[in-house]
């Protein structure tokens, strides 16, 4: 009589998966790897940062990966970037400012995440123009 | 008869939510 069976597709259930990770990341759960930046430690799951960054994929994808429980992140002019890419990592959705631009564009060219680094062209772009 | 499979969406919540932290 028809349908032979049924596929239940949850919507948003890629975003509540991201919102559960976010929440780890900020209780500390399962973290396992230190991004020191400038000094400053962030606390992260390898596995969402490989997941998001072509540079954390090159860092993590071999064995040797696995040992690794801290990174250095250069400091200058990437550094203030580093936070708001990590937070977009968790929730998507990506803080830019006049202000902010240029150090998130630089660290997402760091990070080769090609997408964010349009994003801020555009931005970029956009706020030049009247 | 195997392509007759229905897709019907969900719109509510599909895990748990953990806690916030305090």
């Amino acid at each position: 009589d028809g349908a032979l069976g049924y596929v239940r597709e949850f919507t948003r259930h890629s975003s509540d998966v991201l919102g559960n990770l976010n929440e780890l990341r900020l209780r500390g759960i399962l973290t396992d790897v230190t991004l020191l930046v400038g000094g400053q430690p962030l606390r992260a799951h390898k596995a969402v940062l490989i997941a998001c960054s072509g540079f954390f994929y090159s860092i993590f994808r071999g064995r040797a990966g696995v040992g690794v429980d801290v990174l250095s992140l250069p400091g200058g002019p990437e550094a203030g970037g580093f936070a708001p890419l990590l937070d977009f990592m968790y929730t998507s959705r990506l803080r830019l400012s006049p202000a902010t631009a240029p150090s998130v564009l630089a660290a997402a060219t760091y990070l080769q995440m090609e997408h964010v680094v349009q994003a801020c062209h555009r931005f970029i772009q956009a706020s030049y123009e009247p | 008869h195997e392509g007759l499979v229905a897709t019907v969406k969900e719109a509510g919540r599909s895990i748990h939510e953990i806690p916030r932290e305090e």
